[in-house]
């Protein structure tokens, strides 16, 4: 597997805080959890009413999802499987090669 | 010639290498490909000049690509805007002008070692693969670590977090041939360009504080005009504005300090999308993409040939 399947069922989720207090819970949240950052690439920049995409390993999904449930701040996956996206963006290319 | 290269497919480190000898061995007499130094991990750091030689003292574009590893659209693009200059040279008036009055400094991956990791280890990778001292986290944030108001807001002095600084301005070696490139070509270099991925965005400076640029007026033009240019490919608007107030703040960026080094004209794109693949743009998007970010480079470019 590509990249040794380093990335088997990690997602990437978009948070969106919209209250300062949702900013803060969610600063905290990414402190604890190893979270890959997309945007804004750093915790400093995260504010309300703006989206946050970040890379969560499999393991940590289920308690980010929690969380954010708990604080009901909204979040919906963009990336289901990060894994198979690379894959995707990959494989397609090998067969054309080979074509 | 029998060289086929696909445009529309994401390329390794080696392959883009090898084109870009191919395109200089094709093109001599509007391509020249030159380094300006050698990465951390000792890679060349090639340019492509493009344009024709008709005198020696032309204005001059820069544009750099792949700042950020995983930011693959980035080299891609760099790569189309070459093959569109050298396939268009002679059909599209526009391209004609531009490459006779102007030299394209095209640079298709400036952090080389992390786009190579990128391909092999981690394709999420972002910063430079530079050591740091004392630490296990590798690289640094090489658009955090341009020498103007640098390691301030925006930026950490963590060597763990992404957004690295650097132990000091100019620490990678990438940057630091770079901005000596930029510095010996001052009076030439009329606009800078840093292609980075996604929020489809056009910046302009300043990142690191909200003031407004003395040229305000010129650079919001052009950039109004670009991102004008772009939408008119196929309908993706684009916002645009200072980078601080439309993105985030943000110090020791290079467009700042293209700026502050006496650069007119400093953009920073971020490319698609706004999120749906993020970093992971598929391969079919490389086309539209590449074609409608190609109309607003023309746009600045030609902006330079205008008064203002």
């Amino acid at each position: 597997h590509l990249y040794n399947n380093r990335y088997a069922g990690d997602q990437v989720v978009r948070v969106t805080p919209h209250t300062t207090e949702d900013v803060r819970v969610v600063k905290r949240l990414f402190e604890n959890l190893k979270v890959d950052l997309w945007r804004p690439n750093s915790l400093t920049l995260i504010q309300a009413d703006s989206d946050v995409d970040v890379h969560i390993g499999h393991g940590d999904i289920r308690e980010l999802k929690g969380r954010l449930k708990g604080a009901h701040i909204y979040h919906r996956v963009l990336i289901s499987n990060l894994q198979k996206e690379i894959e995707k963006q990959l494989a397609v290319r090998s067969t054309r090669k080979r074509r | 010639s029998d060289f086929q290269y696909d445009y529309e497919v994401y390329h390794s480190l080696d392959e883009i290498k090898s084109w870009m000898f191919e395109m200089n061995r094709t093109h001599p007499h509007v391509v020249d490909m030159f380094s300006i130094g050698r990465s951390y991990e000792g890679r060349p750091l090639y340019i492509l000049q493009l344009g024709k030689r008709t005198h020696p003292y032309k204005k001059a574009v820069w544009m750099d690509c792949g700042v950020h590893a995983r930011e693959w659209i980035g080299p891609a693009f760099c790569q189309w805007f070459v093959k569109e200059a050298l396939n268009s040279y002679r059909t599209d008036p526009v391209m004609r002008r531009l490459m006779n009055h102007l030299n394209f400094y095209i640079m298709p991956v400036f952090n080389v070692d992390g786009y190579h990791y990128s391909w092999t280890t981690d394709r999420l990778w972002r910063k430079t693969r530079s050591r740091i001292a004392r630490y296990q986290c590798r690289g640094v944030d090489a658009n955090r670590n341009w020498k103007v108001k640098w390691c301030d807001e925006g930026a950490s002095s963590h060597p763990c977090d992404e957004t690295y600084c650097g132990p000091y301005p100019e620490s990678e070696p990438e940057v630091k041939a770079v901005a000596r490139f930029l510095r010996k070509q001052r009076k030439r270099v009329k606009a800078y360009i840093s292609i980075h991925a996604y929020a489809q965005m056009l910046l302009y400076p300043y990142s690191y504080k909200y003031a407004t640029i003395p040229n305000f007026t010129c650079v919001e033009s052009v950039a109004h005009n670009a991102v004008n240019a772009l939408y008119s490919a196929y309908g993706v608007r684009y916002r645009y504005g200072p980078a601080s107030t439309t993105l985030y703040v943000s110090s020791g960026s290079s467009i700042d300090w293209a700026y502050k080094n006496g650069i007119p004209y400093t953009f920073a794109f971020e490319l698609r999308d706004t999120g749906h693949y993020g970093f992971l743009l598929p391969e079919s998007l490389i086309n539209p993409t590449c074609t409608e970010t190609t109309r607003a480079v023309k746009t600045i470019a030609s902006g330079l040939l205008k008064k203002c």
